[in-house]
């Protein structure tokens, strides 16, 4: 199959880039 | 007549710095390891009878290429990591792969630039927002996160505004004009902190050159939140 990143992301993956960015310091 | 070349298709990927994933689809289940290698499990069955047939693992920097088939072409089931290599292994390098394994090597490229293009490489706080540039370099993407709210993604075909509200705006190209001179003071912004970031990077790649001892500064967080 064709990779496609739109079908590919789903919530795992999401949650999976939301962990990688810094947390806004306060 | 010319060989076609693997390299036509798609460049070695680089997957360093990367963290570990493991992501399943309808036939493969895709992963990059603690050791930055990649690894695609191809699947046939479904349900109770899914079984790993064949494994494709990848080094980090995309230039070697393991492949075998697990349990003696019997398959595998499929666990929470990938079977273990048996004796027989076939050995290829980037410039040798065999063209029906190019497709799978695409696949895998196409997921570890995903992952790069989310994971950020340098963030930097500005006075305004978080800055972040991300690792799909050349031309890596850029998320600017205005502590106002405001947030602007930028990659190399195109910017996109989006207003505390929600409401988004999409211009393309580098240069382009926004709806209003509001809208235009931070695309500004987002600019200068994407320049700086990428000043930062060729600063901090010089001096990661310089230590006798290979070790990484990436990914590298630079300011705090005013």
């Amino acid at each position: 199959d064709e990779f496609d990143a739109e079908a590919f992301r789903d919530d795992r993956l999401e949650a999976y880039f939301k962990q990688l960015v810094p947390p806004g310091m306060k | 007549n010319q060989m076609r070349t693997l390299q036509e298709f798609v460049s070695p990927l680089r997957a360093h710095r990367l963290k570990p994933i493991r992501q399943k689809t309808k036939n493969a289940v895709v992963s990059i390891l603690d050791s930055e290698e990649v690894c695609m499990e191809l699947l046939k069955g479904s349900g109770a009878q899914e079984r790993v047939k064949e494994v494709l693992r990848i080094s980090s920097d995309g230039s070697m290429v393991h492949i075998y088939c697990p349990n003696e072409g019997r398959g595998f089931p499929l666990d929470d990591r990938p079977p273990s290599p048996p004796d027989d292994v076939f050995v290829y390098s980037f410039d040798n792969l065999p063209e029906k394994y190019w497709k799978k090597y695409q696949y895998a490229s196409k997921f570890v630039h995903l992952v790069r293009s989310k994971t950020p490489k340098i963030t930097l706080y500005t006075k305004y927002a978080k800055c972040m540039l991300m690792e799909n370099s050349p031309q890596a993407d850029v998320e600017v996160c205005f502590y106002d709210g405001a947030k602007i993604n930028k990659t190399s075909e195109f910017i996109r505004f989006i207003e505390k509200s929600g409401k988004s705006h999409t211009l393309k190209g580098e240069m382009a004009n926004g709806p209003s001179e509001e809208v235009n003071s931070y695309v500004e912004h987002a600019h200068e902190a994407h320049q700086t970031c990428l000043d930062l990077e060729s600063i901090i790649a010089v001096q990661e050159e310089r230590m006798e001892k290979r070790m990484s500064f990436f990914p590298i967080i630079i300011g705090r939140r005013p």
